[in-house]
């Protein structure tokens, strides 16, 4: 049963894949595992779907782990896999948002590169790919995205950790959400966790033209970061990228909202001004406990503006 | 496995628009190996880097020299990774 996982750990990815399973053991008719493709080393791609039922249903998308080394990340998405999975039934807002939307919540969303923090490079942040060329290994898997891709906001050095990737979509990683996304055509937010810098940004970063519904985004942003603060003070900004922090081009909310998904957000969790984001593993319940109400508060509008 | 002894994480905070400027062109020379956890965005907000050992004194005289002020985030990079490991240890032993 979930009950013997230790949430206030880091794990390794055989154990993160294992406690997957157990979840949907666990919560057999709302809970199930789905592939949606294999990493450039071959390794799959799971993604955890709940669902109360009905086909096609509006969904909302969920990723932790993009950038490997930010294992407080993966570690937040487990804790917060496990309350969804846990409060179904129990809290009125996961329960209305289940019973006529879909979640599909992808944790490892870079294997290759969380075994690699793992086994040879703690600090390892791209992606595996071989750069042709190149003797540096990896692509920034959020700088690869169809969206501003190329910019200035990204390199074109495959030695830079902010490098872009030969094409948009060239890493293996980063399509299968995109082809997931647009072959499911039914995703009405996209919500993509990385750490640190306690930030809830929204598009876009590509460029400093606001999103049209900006003034909605930032109201939800400002709920969302005030209800997160409420719990241990955390304080956030928030703001679209572009204002709150720098351009960067060819991240992966941006491309979402490009593709018709209005409430794309990214979450930077906590700074203790400490760690970076090497949180101990005494902070993941905090911080994911913390970080639960926000990301309530975006599920809860997007369930209550249908689009 | 790599090993990041004696690398630190220096908090730096720029203190114009200049300083922000001169912060990227620190993270461009390529043979300091500068990583950036948190990158330079605008004056005043913090900026994380991680310099390997070998690299310190050179950016640390860069930042005195432009004044640019820094406070030392993280004491030993590989002390950290080290304290998480042994938790991890633990807490898979009591897990288990």
């Amino acid at each position: 049963s979930t009950s013997t996982f230790d949430f206030a750990s880091y794990h390794t990815i055989d154990e993160i894949y294992h406690w997957m399973d157990v979840l949907v053991g666990d919560h057999p008719n709302l809970v199930s595992k789905i592939q949606i493709g294999q990493s450039y080393e071959n390794r799959p791609l799971y993604v955890l779907k709940f669902s109360t039922g009905g086909s096609n249903r509006s969904a909302i998308w969920l990723d932790t782990g993009i950038h490997p080394r930010e294992w407080i990340t993966q570690a937040t998405g487990i804790w917060t896999a496990n309350k969804i999975a846990e409060e179904y039934g129990k809290d009125p807002s996961v329960t209305a948002i289940l019973d006529s939307m879909d979640i599909f919540f992808e944790i490892v969303t870079n294997p290759d590169g969380f075994v690699f923090t793992h086994s040879s490079d703690r600090l390892w942040r791209k992606t595996r790919s071989i750069n042709a060329g190149s003797p540096c290994i990896g692509v920034d898997p959020n700088r690869n995205w169809d969206a501003g891709f190329g910019g200035s906001g990204a390199s074109s050095d495959p030695c830079s950790e902010t490098y872009h990737g030969p094409y948009a979509h060239s890493e293996r990683e980063v399509k299968a959400i995109a082809d997931f996304i647009l072959g499911h055509g039914n995703v009405k937010s996209v919500i993509s966790i990385h750490s640190y810098s306690q930030m809830l940004l929204f598009p876009y970063g590509y460029k400093t033209a606001p999103v049209p519904n900006h003034q909605e985004m930032n109201e939800l942003a400002k709920k969302a970061v005030s209800d997160l603060a409420a719990v241990y003070g955390t304080k956030y900004t928030y703001g679209s990228i572009m204002d709150t922090i720098y351009a960067a081009d060819g991240i992966a909310v941006d491309w979402a909202y490009d593709n018709g998904v209005k409430y794309s957000f990214t979450f930077e969790l906590r700074d203790t001004g400490r760690y970076g984001f090497l949180l101990p593993s005494t902070q993941i319940i905090p911080t994911a406990t913390e970080t639960w109400p926000a990301l309530l508060d975006v599920m809860v509008h997007v369930l209550e503006h249908p689009y | 496995e790599k090993l990041f002894m004696g690398d630190q994480v220096l908090r730096v905070t720029a203190g114009d628009e200049g300083q922000v400027t001169q912060l990227r062109v620190l993270g461009e020379q390529a043979e300091l190996q500068v990583d950036f956890w948190r990158h330079p965005t605008r004056p005043g907000h913090p900026a994380d880097l991680r310099v390997p050992f070998s690299s310190l004194p050179a950016v640390k005289t860069f930042l005195e020299s432009n004044n640019i002020s820094y406070s030392i985030m993280i004491e030993d990079v590989q002390e950290l990774l080290d304290e998480e490991r042994r938790t991890m240890v633990k807490s898979r032993r009591t897990e288990r």
